[in-house]
């Protein structure tokens, strides 16, 4: 299923913006 | 982490990106934030798509939380 595929490699980009802000709600650089 | 503060970080982070206090998160919101983020613009926008499961330019509330949960379990497995 090529919608199953980009899912799987969007969940790096959808983690790497959740961290940020994150990172950013706690101050860390 | 208990699920009040899952939902209290989510109403937070939704407000981080929803500066204008709409209720949604438009794709120029989210561009935006390129700013404050080490995020490209072009990893925005595919962050955007991701989370926009309708796919109708705005985010809502449920589609940001929806996003959230998935990244929480994703944390959970790996």
């Amino acid at each position: 299923d090529p919608n199953m595929k980009a899912g799987a490699a969007n969940e790096g980009v959808l983690a790497n913006f959740f961290n940020s802000l994150l990172s950013k709600k706690t101050g860390a650089p | 982490m208990g699920q009040n503060s899952i939902l209290e970080k989510t109403h937070e982070f939704f407000q981080m990106c929803d500066i204008e206090n709409k209720g949604f998160i438009s794709r120029r919101d989210m561009q935006r934030l390129n700013d404050g983020l080490p995020l490209s613009a072009e990893e925005l926008e595919n962050v955007f798509d991701t989370l926009d499961s309708d796919g109708n330019g705005f985010l809502t509330l449920d589609e940001f939380s929806s996003g959230f949960s998935e990244f929480l379990c994703g944390q959970k497995i790996s």
